[in-house]
């Protein structure tokens, strides 16, 4: 299935392109740890399955590097000098536990894989991943700062779990499965990237409106 | 069995 695997490599692309961007800026400008925060929780939960079996080196590696870059952008925006002392938590103030933990929580009893725990887990870490935006997209209409988040870091994330969509059609077409819990999760997602794309680029117009 | 399905997708 060649989709989810453009996926997977733009999902990959997309920390690369951040991690390079804040190097390259010196600062973590306009990003939401608290998004990078709920990120890493949902490669927590979702990728416990590394202890319960295996599926092949690719997708054991994926999930590592995945684990590991978000790891290394939360470093870097936390900890390691100078980068962290231009974190804004002033403007990152969105109430991530009450909303995004919780809804997630209250969407995962809803809409759901199995009642097993794993299962649960699992199919939390999916709603968590399609609510992780919502504290950079309120962080992108409070401060309007768009150095750090480039239109490639955008395109990258938005079209990921668009090409997860496009793959599952195709899978249906051949197999006749659907995870359902995977795609509303999925179109979810992208509907709110749609929208993050949406203030970005009015962001960036903003701004570039202001040089002129 | 206590893993029901394997989720091959990342």
């Amino acid at each position: 299935n060649p989709f989810r695997y453009i996926a997977d490599f733009l999902h990959l692309v997309s920390f690369l392109i951040l991690i390079l961007k804040i190097r390259k800026t010196r600062n973590c400008l306009g990003l939401s740890f608290r998004t990078q925060e709920i990120y890493l929780a949902v490669f927590c939960v979702r990728y416990i399955d590394l202890f319960m079996y295996f599926v092949s080196v690719y997708n054991t590696s994926m999930k590592l590097l995945y684990i590991s870059s978000t790891v290394f952008i939360i470093y870097l925006m936390k900890f390691k000098k100078p980068y962290c002392l231009s974190y804004d938590s002033a403007s990152d103030d969105f109430p991530h536990y009450k909303f995004i933990y919780t809804g997630a929580a209250v969407l995962a009893l809803l809409v759901h894989t199995d009642l097993a725990p794993f299962e649960l887990g699992w199919s939390y870490s999916i709603w968590l991943e399609a609510l992780a935006i919502i504290p950079q997209l309120h962080m992108l209409q409070k401060i309007k700062d768009v150095e750090n988040i480039t239109s490639n870091y955008v395109g990258a994330l938005g079209v990921y779990r668009f090409f997860y969509i496009v793959s599952w059609i195709y899978k249906y077409s051949l197999t006749g499965d659907v995870c359902w819990t995977s795609l509303l999760g999925g179109i979810v997602q992208t509907i709110l990237y749609a929208d993050f794309l949406y203030y970005y680029i009015i962001s960036l117009k903003s701004g570039k409106g202001m040089s002129l | 069995q206590y893993v029901k399905k394997m989720h091959d997708e990342l």
